[in-house]
C-alpha cells in the first residue's frame, strides 16, 4: 500500500 | 463597502460548481488586486486556490481587505439560481453580517437578489512557493478528465509519468490494468487541443484518482488544464479562468510504505 501524504507536509501556514 | 460586479457571471458559477464539493466552507479574501480564495479539503490531502483579479470585473469596489466566510454549498445554491448569461454582481456592506448577490439579466429587464448569511471561517493559509517543476504538461481540458473518469473505474490510484516520449497514466485495480500514453502533438489546427510536454527532468507521481477527478469539476472554465509536477511535492492542475485569474488545484502524492 502507499501512504497519502497531506499538503501540510510539503507547505506550512504563513 | 464591497462591491463586485462580473459581467460574465457564468464563471463564477462554473467556479463553485467546482469547488463545492472539494470543500465545504472557505473564506473569500477581497483585496485591492481580486477576489481570492484558499482552502484545503477536509483531510488536508488537496487543497484550491482561486484568483480573480479586479481588472477582470467590470466594477470593483473594495474600500478595505475583508474576509468573508462562506459555505460553498448554499453559495452554490444560490449562485444556480443566476441565469448563464446573467450580470452577477457581489455586495457586503462593512461590518454586515452577511453578502447580496444580485443577478441582472442581460436585459436588465430580470433582477435577483439572493442574500446569504457569513459564517465565522477560521482558516489560516498555507505559504505555498512559486515553484521550478520538473514536468509541465499542458493539454485539452476534456482529455484529461476523460482519462481520470476511465481510469478511476479500473483502480483508485494513477501513477503519472513523465519521460521524453511523453506522458503516461497508469492504474491497476481488482479487474486488471490500465495505461494511457499521451504524446507530445502540437500540429493540430486549434492550440487548444495540443498537448505540449515541457520537461526538463523525467518524474512520475502517484495521486489518488478520486481528488483528480474532483478537480476536473473546473473544466468548463477552460479548453486546456496545465498540469505541473516535481518529485517529492505536490502536483497543481491549473485552469485558467478567461483573462481574470486561474483555479488551482493542489494535491499531495501517495509515496511508498
Amino acid at each position: 500500500a502507499r501512504e497519502q501524504l497531506t499538503m501540510r507536509q510539503f507547505y506550512c501556514f504563513r | 463597502m464591497l462591491e463586485l460586479r462580473l459581467v460574465q457571471g457564468s464563471l463564477l458559477k462554473k467556479v463553485l460548481e467546482s469547488i463545492k464539493d472539494l470543500v465545504n466552507d472557505a473564506n473569500f479574501d477581497c483585496s485591492a488586486t481580486g477576489f481570492s480564495l484558499q482552502a484545503m479539503d477536509s483531510s488536508h490531502v488537496a487543497l484550491v486556490a482561486l484568483l480573480l483579479r479586479s481588472e477582470g470585473f467590470e466594477h470593483y469596489r473594495c474600500d478595505r481587505n475583508i474576509s468573508m466566510g462562506m459555505n460553498l454549498g448554499n453559495m452554490a445554491k444560490m449562485l444556480k439560481c443566476a441565469g448563464n448569461d446573467d450580470i452577477i454582481t457581489l455586495k457586503a456592506d462593512d461590518g454586515s453580517d452577511t453578502v447580496t448577490f444580485m443577478f441582472e439579466s442581460p436585459t436588465q429587464d430580470k433582477i435577483a437578489d439572493f442574500e446569504m448569511r457569513l459564517m465565522d471561517i477560521d482558516s489560516e493559509h498555507l505559504g505555498i512557493p512559486e515553484a521550478e517543476y520538473h514536468a509541465i504538461l499542458i493539454m485539452p481540458s476534456a482529455e484529461f478528465a476523460r482519462i481520470c473518469k476511465d481510469l478511476s473505474s479500473i483502480g483508485d490510484t494513477v501513477v503519472i509519468s513523465v519521460t521524453k516520449e511523453g506522458v503516461k497514466f497508469s492504474t491497476r485495480g481488482d479487474i486488471g490494468t490500465a495505461n494511457v500514453v499521451c504524446r507530445q502533438n502540437t500540429t493540430v489546427d486549434k492550440p487548444e487541443e495540443a498537448t505540449v510536454i515541457e520537461m526538463p527532468e523525467p518524474v512520475s507521481l502517484t495521486f489518488a484518482l478520486r481528488y483528480l477527478n474532483s478537480f476536473t469539476k473546473a473544466t468548463p472554465l477552460s479548453n486546456t488544464v496545465t498540469i505541473s509536477l516535481s518529485s517529492e511535492i505536490p502536483v497543481v492542475v491549473e485552469y485558467k479562468i478567461a483573462e481574470m485569474g486561474y483555479i488551482r488545484f493542489y494535491l499531495a502524492p501517495k509515496i511508498e510504505e
